[in-house]
């Protein structure tokens, strides 16, 4: 899991993930 | 293509600077007392995990509070190993249309690392999915390809109220 | 006649190339895919689009464990149409969340967005024909989890990056020499467009009744001075001007940012081919005609330009 600072009360997690031969970093943004 | 016989250009008058001068010239009260958005690319600084200065057996002592709050359950610790959670977490979701049997409990592995003395960093790791009724996911005879076609969107979410609790009870 | 059936071939080719290739094959080996859970207020979810120089993103609803759309500029611009009709519901517009953009739709009466949306394994001639059909300018890619069968948002497609992959992958674009003032392709009648002095509102209006991502701007004589984009909208609220909507589009244009590259114009006697190469080279989403003394004539969208590669000849 990666996780940036809170900012605006606001939560943003990323995984990296495979997705067939490429890589998708999915991030989400929610709210604290 | 041959450049020369190209008509595309930019609109002078559409450039910010061009058009703020324009405006300003024509002495619009308004026009002063607006400023360019400044469209900081704050470059997004990701860290690994989440962060902590505290005690390590403090540290497990909020996560497991926090995992008790949210309704999760963990395998009992092994003495060799007290840095490592194994969780179950039930993911209720609203009953979707077709009442199709889900896999509802997402598995994960909460890991405290040490990175140098009193800085800690507690990892959190997607497990897997099972089923509370009992049914193995027939995932196996799926070929390489298709094994990778997952969506961290519910972990993710899992991990943002986990944050939420620990942020919250600190 | 060298140049027409030159035209013709190409565009044959470059439709095969199309449907032998699949959307899949137009993402990077690597990149991002942000997304908003919908219990975020609306005005957070523009910090984090223009934090990421973003214009859209899709949606993700934790309690359904569902992807809920796209979040795209067609929403803010609902919500200052709300507000503009609602004054007094300033509180609400400020604890908004997405989830309640629905409400919004409903409340100001505009269609919701019919969101087509397509695997990631189809042929890219199909994303581009349903994008088409579905009036969006971006689509969607949607496979499944392989354990919980939930739907993931592998990425969305826009036309400018279909468009930027055929000009950037297909060689057969310098063939398509025929001035595009002969291919019928150019939107010339009831372009709306719109005066430096015209409120902002107005305009904002204009975008909305005509489903269009930017209203020109000219001067009493027809001449085009410059544009207001959709995107835009994102600018002004972030200024929380939309509560001041009596300023003119000349003002708030005013909130544009210095790394907008400016309005790209081109004239009739403009090859495609030196078009695609225009958008393999910058970011340009439309390119407005003018004539030889910059009077507006009409505009080229990447929806007409992509409509005549699939469908056109």
């Amino acid at each position: 899991l990666a996780t940036s600072s809170i900012k605006h009360n606001t939560l943003c997690v990323a995984s990296i993930v495979r997705y067939k031969r490429k890589y998708v970093t999915q991030i989400l943004y929610a709210p604290l | 293509s041959k450049e020369e016989d190209s008509t595309i250009s930019i609109l002078p008058t559409s450039l910010p600077q061009i058009h703020r001068a324009n405006m300003l010239a024509q002495g619009l009260p308004a026009a002063s007392k607006i400023s360019p958005l400044v469209n900081k690319k704050s470059k997004t600084r990701w860290h690994f995990g989440i962060r902590s200065r505290s005690y390590p057996l403090d540290v497990m002592g909020e996560i497991y509070m926090a995992l008790k709050n949210l309704g999760a359950e963990w395998a009992k610790p092994s003495e060799e190993d007290l840095w490592t959670i194994r969780v179950r977490w039930k993911y209720e979701v609203a009953q979707n249309k077709n009442n199709e049997k889900i896999p509802d409990l997402m598995k994960m592995i909460i890991q405290l690392f040490q990175i140098e003395t009193n800085n800690y960093l507690v990892d959190f790791k997607f497990d897997g999915w099972e089923s509370s009724y009992g049914e193995v996911s027939a995932n196996v005879n799926l070929s390489e390809d298709e094994m990778s076609t997952f969506s961290a969107y519910p972990f993710l979410h899992l991990t943002t109220r986990l944050i939420m609790e620990l942020a919250v009870n600190s | 006649e060298k140049i027409i059936v030159e035209q013709k071939l190409a565009v044959e080719s470059i439709r095969a190339f199309l449907k032998s290739k699949t959307s899949y094959d137009v993402l990077p080996v690597s990149y991002r895919l942000i997304v908003l859970d919908t219990s975020l207020l609306v005005k957070k979810s523009l910090n984090v689009l223009l934090q990421n120089n973003i214009v859209s993103a899709p949606l993700w609803d934790a309690k359904t464990s569902r992807f809920a759309g796209l979040l795209t500029s067609s929403d803010f611009i609902n919500v200052i149409q709300y507000y503009f009709s609602n004054p007094d519901k300033f509180e609400l517009v400020d604890k908004l969340q997405l989830d309640g953009l629905k409400d919004i739709e409903r409340a100001i009466g505009v269609e919701p967005p019919d969101t087509a949306s397509i695997h990631p394994s189809r042929p890219l001639y199909e994303a581009c024909i349903r994008m088409m059909d579905s009036t969006s300018r971006r689509i969607p890619l949607i496979d499944q989890d392989e354990d919980t069968h939930r739907e993931i948002v592998v990425s969305v497609l826009t036309q400018y990056r279909i468009l930027k992959f055929v000009a950037l992958n297909c060689r057969e674009t310098h063939f398509l020499r025929r001035p595009i003032g002969e291919l019928n392709i150019i939107t010339k009648n009831n372009v709306a467009s719109c005066r430096m002095t015209t409120p902002v509102i107005d305009v904002i209006q204009l975008l909305s009744q005509g489903n269009v991502a930017s209203i020109p701007i000219v001067d009493h004589e027809g001449t085009l001075i410059n544009v207001y984009e959709a995107v835009d909208v994102l600018g002004l609220i972030k200024g929380g001007i939309y509560n001041d909507l009596s300023l003119s589009v000349g003002e708030a244009l005013m909130r544009r940012s210095d790394d907008f590259e400016g309005v790209y114009t081109c004239t009739e006697r403009d090859k495609l081919s030196t078009i695609m190469d225009n958008i393999r080279k910058s970011r340009v989403h439309r390119f407005f005609v003018t004539d030889d003394s910059g009077k507006l004539v009409g505009v080229l969208t990447l929806s007409d330009l992509l409509k005549y590669i699939l469908l056109g000849e």
